[in-house]
């Protein structure tokens, strides 16, 4: 009855049963290192970013890095064929997922996917918008919100300029796409407690 | 259990590379 970690950003939601819980832990932790230094090279390149200080740099990281990570891996949850796509390139179906444990989180990432995908944004558009995820005033520990503020409303500006050139006869795609904000703090609080869970029960 | 990014290490590895790039600053 061990826990699982059921996160495409591990190699496979398997768990090796000789291993130990520190020892799953720290396969896991080798598996998501390299992506979490690609969401902070990321937003050393968002234009602002390092005017903040570094502690706001690090609070708004380590706040967003989650959220940041589901904008950019949500090609990995397959709707239509019902698969999640694990980091060692194998998809499991929604199905053995859940025989495995994986509950309403799984359905909400899906969800979410799914409604981000189906807005079929450029790379560009969903680059910029990964942006307003991570620099956003609201995050606990921020030292200097006005900074951090500033920098949100112009890089919302910028999302919303882009997305009207882009998608003149598509109004709602902002309106769209900054409801998905609220979905992914849900998902980031949700994604909490099953560290919770794992923690208290390797 | 407050704090999910520092149980993750998350926060180490932020500072790592943040700090990084702060090396490669010239003078």
């Amino acid at each position: 009855n061990r826990m699982h970690l059921l996160c495409p950003m591990n190699t496979s939601p398997h768990v090796n049963p000789h291993k130990s819980g520190h020892g799953i832990w720290e396969e896991f932790s080798h598996s998501f290192t390299p992506a979490v230094r690609e969401v902070v090279e990321f937003a050393k390149r968002i234009p602002g970013f390092r005017d903040l200080s570094q502690h706001d740099q690090v609070s708004l990281l380590k706040a967003g890095t989650f959220e940041v990570l589901v904008v950019r891996f949500a090609s990995l949850f397959d709707v239509k064929d019902r698969t999640v796509k694990f980091l060692g390139g194998n998809k499991y179906s929604v199905e053995t997922l859940q025989a495995m444990g994986a509950g309403d989180f799984l359905t909400s990432m899906m969800d979410f996917s799914d409604k981000l995908m189906g807005l079929g944004l450029s790379e560009e558009e969903m680059s910029l918008f990964t942006a307003v995820v991570l620099i956003s005033a609201d995050r606990s520990g921020i030292e200097n919100v006005n900074s951090v503020e500033a920098l949100q409303e112009t890089l919302i500006r910028h999302l919303r300029g882009l997305i009207t050139k882009n998608h003149p006869n598509e109004s709602a795609i902002f309106t769209k796409l900054l409801l998905r904000l609220p979905d992914l703090r849900s998902l980031n609080n949700m994604h909490s407690e099953q560290l919770l869970a794992f923690k208290v029960h390797p | 259990f407050s704090d999910p990014a520092s149980n993750l290490g998350l926060e180490d590895i932020i500072r790592k590379a943040l700090m990084g790039n702060l090396e490669e600053r010239p003078e």
